[in-house]
């Protein structure tokens, strides 16, 4: 069994267990920065659980980062899982990491689809939606990047139960969507929404429901310059830039679209290394590369958000 | 466990818009169980779809006869699964 700093290893895939076991052993460690909070439970029951790094204060400016919405891009939840760690042992070592959590908080969503991972663990490799069941189909999930209230059900989402980008019956119909919706909402004050997923290294910003650029275009197009510039600086990692519109495809009812609308301006969304020659089975030995050079692009944006408030 | 013998994931770059829809009516397409990795966007940007391999033979005559470029950018994808399982493997030893 794993356990502690000096026996996980962050350079593996890992059952949900472990992972949930990870993070209880890195809040045991560093009880003074991090909690864990459920924030709901998935379709199957299983707990949401996010980290939250703070150093105190009430209800202080926030960044929410989630990974894994996407069940099979597994490198996504094991970036997420040593961004972690690097966070809590970076803290009192890194100035700008320092200067960040003494005035914000940061949640972190590890696995953002729990059911969709475990059946991608345990069934089928490449599942990517949830676990709920349609009535009348014996198709079962939705695409929870295609359920959020923005642009609901129009282009880019299917209306078929069977498609891997189905929109579900309606806006917010998957819990796991819902959860972090009621949560962001509850808690107020987020001011920075970033998603992570990985599939051919984009780094992209709103809108997908739409093609037409949002009012702060020109701001977020430079933050994700500079980021995507920074994660590049380790390994040359090539990274594309632009609204998720322009650089991948028109899709509805995704979360950054929605974060963004709903008022949080520093919404992103990561695609994170994955040439698609191996598709979404990035080798083992890819994963702590893969967080490194994450990890500058998140601190390059995580530098901008706290230096810019609004 | 459903496995992946013999699936195959072609990269496909539809040139035009007519191609780009006509990619898009291959996804509506059900019976032919693709699991598209990037969907149809744009003309040249690159769409990769998993193809099981009982259907490789119909989609690639459907790209073909239409002419649309495409490669095949994983050969098997249950053997790209199965490597990765041999490295998760070693990784836990």
């Amino acid at each position: 069994r794993e356990r502690g700093r000096n026996s996980f290893n962050y350079g593996a895939y890992h059952p949900l267990e472990t992972i949930y076991q990870a993070m209880d052993d890195l809040v045991a460690e560093y009880p003074q920065l991090v909690s864990k909070q459920q924030i709901g439970e998935s379709y199957e029951k299983r707990p949401l659980y996010v980290l939250k790094f703070s150093t105190g204060g009430k209800n202080r400016p926030a960044i929410w980062i989630d990974a894994g919405i996407h069940a099979r891009e597994w490198v996504t939840q094991a970036t997420a899982l040593w961004t972690a760690r690097k966070i809590a042992s970076d803290y009192g070592y890194d100035p700008s990491l320092d200067s960040l959590l003494n005035t914000m908080d940061v949640f972190l969503l590890v696995v953002a689809n729990p059911d969709g991972y475990v059946f991608s663990h345990t069934e089928n490799r490449m599942w990517r939606k949830t676990r709920s069941k349609t009535p009348g189909s014996l198709c079962v999930g939705v695409d929870p990047n295609r359920n959020w209230d923005a642009g609901f059900g129009g282009p880019g989402a299917s209306n078929d139960p069977c498609s891997d980008s189905y929109h579900g019956p309606s806006a917010n119909s998957e819990v796991e969507v819902r959860s972090v919706v009621d949560f962001i909402k509850s808690h107020g004050n987020v001011k920075a929404f970033i998603s992570i997923h990985s599939y051919s290294q984009l780094l992209m910003y709103p809108y997908g429901y739409t093609c037409t650029n949002i009012k702060d275009h020109a701001e977020l197009d430079n933050v994700a310059k500079m980021a995507a510039n920074a994660l590049t600086s380790l390994y040359g990692t090539q990274y594309k830039v632009g609204p998720i519109c322009s650089v991948i495809y028109q899709a509805s009812g995704g979360s950054i679209d929605w974060s963004y609308d709903y008022g949080i301006k520093y919404s992103f969304a990561f695609e994170l290394r994955d040439t698609g020659r191996h598709g979404f089975l990035l080798p083992a030995s890819q994963i702590i590369p893969t967080a490194q050079e994450t990890w500058l692009g998140l601190k390059s944006i995580f530098e901008h958000v706290r230096d810019h408030p609004y | 466990l459903e496995t992946f013998a013999g699936d195959q994931v072609l990269r496909v770059e539809p040139c035009n818009e007519e191609q780009v829809q006509l990619l898009k009516r291959l996804r509506a397409q059900q019976p032919l169980q693709l699991n598209f990795w990037r969907f149809p966007s744009f003309p040249n940007e690159p769409a990769d779809v998993q193809v099981p391999f009982a259907n490789l033979q119909n989609v690639k005559v459907f790209l073909e006869s239409h002419q649309i470029k495409y490669s095949i950018m994983i050969e098997d994808v249950q053997a790209a699964v199965d490597e990765e399982r041999r490295e998760m493997d070693l990784n836990q030893r």
